[in-house]
């Protein structure tokens, strides 16, 4: 269901080149489960950026449900991630004026769901992600990982086929964390696809399969049990 | 050196109150290395913030220094604030528009170096975190991790006796965050005051003591060996 062929991102800074990704393949099938590790500056967040359709590649090919992603316009790949990807940003990107509640119900728009079921279906989310009782808060009236699990139950709403979260439980102790990736097993189990970017080898056990990058390139590519 | 009496922190939102901290006493004495646990809405982050002087408390009252905090007037503060703490916040809070050099010079202003030892001071800091590479980058040229390493050089650059670190290793992979935990032993070792909230165990292990917060309140408080 992913292909990516060859992918770099390269970025300037002044006169200075920096390879985020250099030279990545990378093929993901459906109902996957994998894990992605690595030291800080990776090119994690960069690779999940590329996979979430939110950034193209500065060279090679990206094929999602066998479509070359690459050579469509900016208004079919907004199309094509509003249908099939749910995405935790790693700093959360939540709408800061707006309430919990509000923010889930945002991916919802694109759907055909009237209002009543957009705001039925947002409280559902925040509930199963334990926030029932902090709906009406905007974000700066949160924790921390309050709004990670706000960013969490948006991702999740529209029900996307797959899921890319990025440090999902970096902010949740372990009861809550193991809450969420709980969650995660119960999606897995009923179809989804998930790609979670993870510095905790805890979180990473969830997964089937374990990628560990470093420099831009994928260094292992292995089965959670042998990683 | 810092002293809780009490302290009740409440927040409004509509017609619901929250309690964030309630009734929290707390004695910390010099060079002591705390670490503070609990659950994602336990009142960590609000606790610190009061810490901090960043946010006066409702009730209660805070010793620091021998000096009343809760009966000093903004600008004496903020005075306490630059010459006694260092503080890394949960979300960072870097300033999007300065480089990760000019982000971590900003503490030295208040201090009596000339801009060239300032300059000094923050690259030396910059590279304690292994980020020399990366200090005309600004934030969102950075990943999370190295925002997260940002921050903290900026909490150090002025040599706070008090370091209050709000989740520092949340974003950092194991090698990059026990490259961090074995900086703040040092300073440790070298005099400063240390309280950090985290929710790994493997961090809280290099406190000495470890505090539990469970709604707004401190549920236990043991040396680190026996929690
Ligand atoms: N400005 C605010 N207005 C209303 N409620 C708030 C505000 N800030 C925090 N809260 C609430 O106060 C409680 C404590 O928040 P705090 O940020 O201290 O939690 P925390 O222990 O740091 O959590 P986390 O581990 O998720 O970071 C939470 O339930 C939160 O919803
Ligand atoms: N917009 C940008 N401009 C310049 N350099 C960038 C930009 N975004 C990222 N980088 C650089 O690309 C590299 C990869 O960044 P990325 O965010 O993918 O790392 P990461 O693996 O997610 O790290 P972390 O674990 O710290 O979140 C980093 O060295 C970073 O400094
Ligand atoms: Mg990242
Ligand atoms: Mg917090």
């Amino acid at each position: 269901v992913i292909q990516l062929d060859n992918i770099t991102k390269v970025y300037k800074v002044g006169d200075e080149t920096i390879r985020a990704l250099d030279g990545v393949n990378l093929e993901v099938g459906p109902n996957e489960y994998v894990a992605v590790m690595g030291t800080s500056g990776s090119g994690k967040s960069t690779l999940m950026t590329i996979l979430g359709c939110l950034d193209r590649p500065t060279a090679g090919t990206y094929l999602l449900d066998g479509k070359l992603t690459t050579r469509m316009g900016s208004a079919a790949l907004a199309r094509v991630r509003n249908e099939r990807i749910g995405f935790v940003f790693q700093s959360f990107e939540l709408l800061p004026r707006f309430t919990a509640l509000k923010n889930v119900e945002l991916p919802l728009i694109y759907s055909r769901s009237g209002w009543w079921n957009r705001r039925k279906r947002a409280k559902a989310a925040l509930e199963t992600v334990g926030l029932g009782p902090r709906m009406r808060h905007r974000p700066n009236q949160l924790s921390g990982g309050q709004r990670q699990r706000v960013a969490i139950a948006r991702a999740l709403v529209a029900r996307p086929a797959i899921l890319l979260a990025d440090e999902p439980t970096g902010n949740l102790d372990s009861a809550t964390s193991d809450e969420i990736l709980g969650l995660f097993d119960q999606l897995h189990t009923s179809g989804q696809t998930i790609i979670l970017v993870t510095h905790e080898a805890d979180v990473a056990r969830h997964a089937r399969r374990v990628i560990r990058m470093k420099d831009g390139k994928i260094r292992s590519d292995l089965g959670s049990q042998e990683d």
